[in-house]
C-alpha cells in the first residue's frame, strides 16, 4: 500500500507551470540565485560545475555538502524564499 | 553576515519610506503596522530612523506586485518566491517588492480587523460562537444584506460584540474613490458587471466601479480580499463553491487531487471540469511583517546570511516572538554603528522566591510540571481540567472506539456515538498505571485489541490489564538513534506505520519487528500534509496529521480533505 497512487495531475488554467523535474529545478535555482556563474577575480564570468554550485548552496544553507541533489537539497530548494541571490557576482 | 560589494549603505541616517500601494489581503492599517514594525526591528539596534513619505520619492518605495512587475526579476505565483529588494542607492535600489499572489496575513491565519459594529474595529476572533456554532470565517449568516461579519471575542452569543469584515460591499482600496463600495451591477465599455473584476488591467488585481457608471463616471476602487477567498488560481478573490465537481467527482471540501505538490484547491463554481475557474485554499499565508523585516534589511544594505536562525537567512520560516539575531545585530551595526545613548533593552525583571512571579509560558526550555507521585489512594482529578482549554495534546488515538486525548498524565475521551461531548479527564495511571505521565504516541491493534504505547525510547504493551514493558523501541528493530514515536497509523492486518520526523516505519505486529524496506520519507508517500506532524493517528478510517491544535485529515488514497481544528472538530469544544 506504501506505493504511490497513480494520480491523474492536472493542468491547472492560470498555474504558473511549476511541473519541472527536480534537475530543472535545481539548474534554474542554481542559475537563478547566483551558485551557477561566478565571477573570477581577473572579472572574467565563469560557470561552475553543478556538483560543485550544489556544494556551495548546501554550505550556505547548512545542509550536508554531498555536492549531489539529494533529497534535502530538493527539499531546501522548494522552501519559500527571498528573490534576492545569495551570491552576487 | 554579509554586505552587498562595496558595503553599500544609505550616507544619512534618517531614512524615507514610501508604501505605494497596498495587497489585497489585509486591511491598509494592518500593512502600515506590519511595515513600520519591521523598520522599527531595524532602528531599535542602529541609529536609522525611518519616516513615512506619501508623495515624492523616497528611499525605500514599497510595493506589491504579481508576476512581471516592472523590474528585470518577476514574481512566480503563490510560493516560492516571496519578495526581494535592492541594497541601498538612488532609483531602484533601495526599493522593496512584494508577490501579491502570496498570501499575506500576520503569519498564522487570516488576520481580519473588522469595521462599524460595536468593537471598534478590533480583530475578528477565529472562532467564534454564533447561536451555538462555532465559526473560523466570516460569515453572512444572521444578515439579509449579504455582509460578512465576525463575532471579536470567543462568543458572540455572550458578549455580542462583532464587527464588519472586509468585503467590496464595504470598501474598496486604493482607486480614485476614497474607500467608497463597490456599486454592482456597473458599467464598464458597456458591458454590466456583478463582482469585481480583473478585465481591463494586465496586473491581475480585482477593481469595481463605485457608481453604476465607469464608462461616465471613471471611479472605482480595488476589492479587498475576503477570508474566505481563494488566492491565485485564474479565480483570485472569489470564493470556494461546495459542493463543486471535479473530474466527474463531487467534492464538498478544499482538496489536493489533480495536483502533484498537495496544496489545498477548489473551484469557484459548481464545475470545474465545465468553467476551469479554480484558487487556492486560504491557509496561514506569510507574515508581512518577517519578510517586510528581512526585505528591509536588503534595502539597508544587509546580503543573506548562512546562520539559519538569522532574519537575513534567505529562507522563510514563522517565529512568533521574533527578535533579531546577534548576526543581523552585527551586520547593521557594521553598517551603521550602535544605537547612541542608553542600552534600548528594557532591563529584565529579577524574581525571587518571595516576590510573585508571573506564570512563563512553557517553553522547550521550561519543563512542564509533572503530575505528583500517585499516592495509594489517587486524589479525584479537578474536573475543571477542561480538555477544551488544552492546545496540543501529547497524542490522540482510537481506543475501543473512543477517542482518547492523552496530556501530561491526564486524558479524555469522546465515543463516536452519543452526544460527541468529551468525557474526563481521567488519569492515565489509574487506568494503565505503568506508563509514565508523557507518552509520544499510542495505537490498538485491531487484531488482538493490544494497546501499544510509547513514551521516547521506550514502549509497553496492555493487554487488557497485564502489560509487557517498559522494552527499548530498538527491540523492534527502530534505530537506536530514534528520539521517539510520533504517530501510529493501523494498516491492514497486523501492519502499523509508525512515525518520526521525516520518516516512517512499517511493523509487523505479529512479529514485534520492522518490516524490510523502511525507512522511507513521510512526505513522498503521505503528501500535502505538514513534514513537522507531532502527531499522526487512524479515526474512522481517515489519517490525521497533528500540527499544533490542526489537524491534516487524509483519506485512504493519501489526499488531504480536510484542515481544521483538534479542539472544534474531534473534541466537539
Amino acid at each position: 500500500w506504501c506505493h504511490p497512487i497513480k494520480s491523474v495531475f492536472v493542468n491547472f488554467p492560470g498555474d504558473v507551470i511549476k511541473n519541472m523535474t527536480d534537475t530543472e529545478l535545481a539548474e534554474t535555482y542554481l542559475k537563478r540565485f547566483g551558485y551557477m556563474e561566478v565571477q573570477e577575480k581577473s572579472g572574467l564570468q565563469s560557470v561552475v560545475s553543478t556538483s560543485k554550485a550544489l556544494k556551495r548552496l548546501q554550505r550556505q544553507l547548512g545542509l550536508e555538502e554531498t555536492g549531489a541533489l539529494d533529497k534535502a537539497t530538493v527539499s531546501a530548494m522548494k522552501q519559500p524564499r527571498c528573490g534576492v541571490p545569495d551570491i552576487r557576482n | 553576515y554579509q554586505t552587498f560589494q562595496g558595503d553599500l549603505k544609505w550616507d544619512h541616517n534618517d531614512v524615507t519610506y514610501r508604501i505605494m500601494n497596498y495587497s489585497p489581503d489585509m486591511e491598509e492599517s494592518l500593512i502600515d503596522d506590519a511595515f513600520a514594525r519591521a523598520f522599527k526591528v531595524w532602528s531599535d539596534v542602529t541609529p536609522l530612523t525611518f519616516t513615512r513619505l506619501y508623495d515624492g520619492t523616497a528611499d525605500i518605495m514599497i510595493s506589491f506586485g504579481k508576476q512581471d512587475h516592472g523590474d528585470p526579476y518577476p514574481f512566480d505565483g503563490k510560493d516560492g518566491l516571496l519578495a526581494h529588494a535592492y541594497p541601498p542607492g538612488e532609483g531602484m535600489q533601495g526599493d522593496a517588492h512584494f508577490d501579491d499572489d502570496e498570501y499575506w496575513t500576520l503569519g498564522n491565519g487570516p488576520a481580519v480587523k473588522t469595521r462599524y459594529g460595536n468593537a471598534e474595529g478590533a480583530m475578528c476572533h477565529f472562532p467564534f460562537l454564533f447561536e451555538r456554532r462555532s465559526y473560523s470565517t466570516c460569515i453572512t449568516e444572521g444578515r439579509s444584506d449579504g455582509l460578512p461579519w465576525c463575532g471579536t471575542t470567543a462568543d458572540y452569543d455572550k458578549d455580542k460584540k462583532y464587527g464588519f469584515c472586509p468585503s467590496e460591499l464595504l470598501f474598496t482600496f486604493g482607486g480614485n474613490s476614497d474607500g467608497a463600495q463597490c456599486v454592482f451591477p456597473f458599467t464598464f465599455l458597456g458591458k454590466q458587471y456583478d463582482s469585481c473584476t480583473t478585465e481591463g488591467r494586465s496586473d491581475g488585481y480585482r477593481w469595481c466601479a463605485t457608481t453604476a457608471n465607469f464608462d461616465t463616471d471613471k471611479k472605482y476602487g480595488f476589492c479587498p480580499n475576503r477570508d474566505t477567498a481563494v488566492i491565485g488560481g485564474n479565480s483570485e478573490g472569489e470564493p470556494c463553491q461546495f459542493p463543486f465537481i471535479f473530474l466527474g467527482k463531487t467534492y464538498t471540501s478544499c482538496t489536493s487531487e489533480g495536483r502533484g505538490d498537495g496544496k489545498l484547491w477548489c473551484a469557484t463554481t459548481s464545475n470545474f471540469d465545465t468553467d476551469k475557474k479554480w484558487g487556492f485554499c486560504p491557509d496561514k499565508g506569510y507574515s508581512l511583517f518577517l519578510v517586510a523585516a528581512h526585505e528591509f534589511g536588503h534595502a539597508l544594505g544587509l546580503d543573506h546570511s548562512n546562520i539559519q536562525d538569522a532574519l537575513m537567512f534567505p529562507m522563510y520560516k514563522y517565529v512568533a516572538d521574533f527578535s533579531l539575531n546577534e548576526d543581523d545585530i552585527e551586520g547593521i551595526q557594521y553598517l551603521y554603528g550602535p544605537k547612541p545613548g542608553p542600552d534600548p533593552k528594557p532591563p529584565q525583571p529579577t524574581t525571587t522566591t518571595s516576590s510573585p512571579v508571573s506564570t512563563p509560558k512553557p517553553t522547550a526550555q521550561t519543563p512542564k510540571p509533572t503530575a505528583p507521585i500517585v499516592p495509594t489512594t489517587t486524589p479525584s482529578v479537578d474536573p475543571s481540567m477542561d480538555a477544551c482549554k488544552m492546545d496540543i495534546f501529547d497524542t490522540i488515538t482510537e481506543i475501543q472506539g473512543e477517542l482518547h486525548f492523552f496530556k501530561d498524565g491526564l486524558y479524555w475521551k469522546t465515543s463516536n456515538g452519543g452526544d460527541g461531548k468529551n468525557k474526563g479527564p481521567f488519569r492515565t495511571s489509574e487506568r494503565w498505571p505503568a506508563l509514565p505521565n508523557k507518552i509520544n504516541t499510542a495505537f490498538e491493534d485491531h487484531l488482538t485489541k493490544k494497546i501499544y504505547f510509547f513514551a521516547d525510547t521506550q514502549f509497553w504493551v496492555y493487554n487488557g490489564q497485564e502489560v509487557q514493558g517498559p522494552r527499548r523501541i530498538e527491540k523492534l528493530g527502530l534505530p537506536s538513534t530514534l528520539q521517539k514515536v510520533e504517530g501510529a497509523l493501523q494498516r491492514g492486518k497486523g501492519k502499523v506505520i509508525l512515525f518520526s520526523g521525516e520518516n516512517f516505519w512499517r511493523l509487523d505486529v505479529k512479529t514485534q519487528q520492522i518490516d524490510k524496506g523502511y525507512p522511507r520519507f513521510t512526505d513522498e508517500t503521505f503528501g500535502g500534509v505538514p513534514g513537522d506532524s507531532h502527531d499522526v493517528f487512524l479515526y474512522k478510517g481517515h489519517f490525521y496529521f497533528c500540527r499544533e491544535k490542526f489537524y491534516w485529515r487524509m483519506t485512504s488514497r493519501r489526499q488531504v480533505d480536510r484542515v481544521g481544528y483538534v479542539k472544534y472538530d474531534l473534541l466537539k469544544c
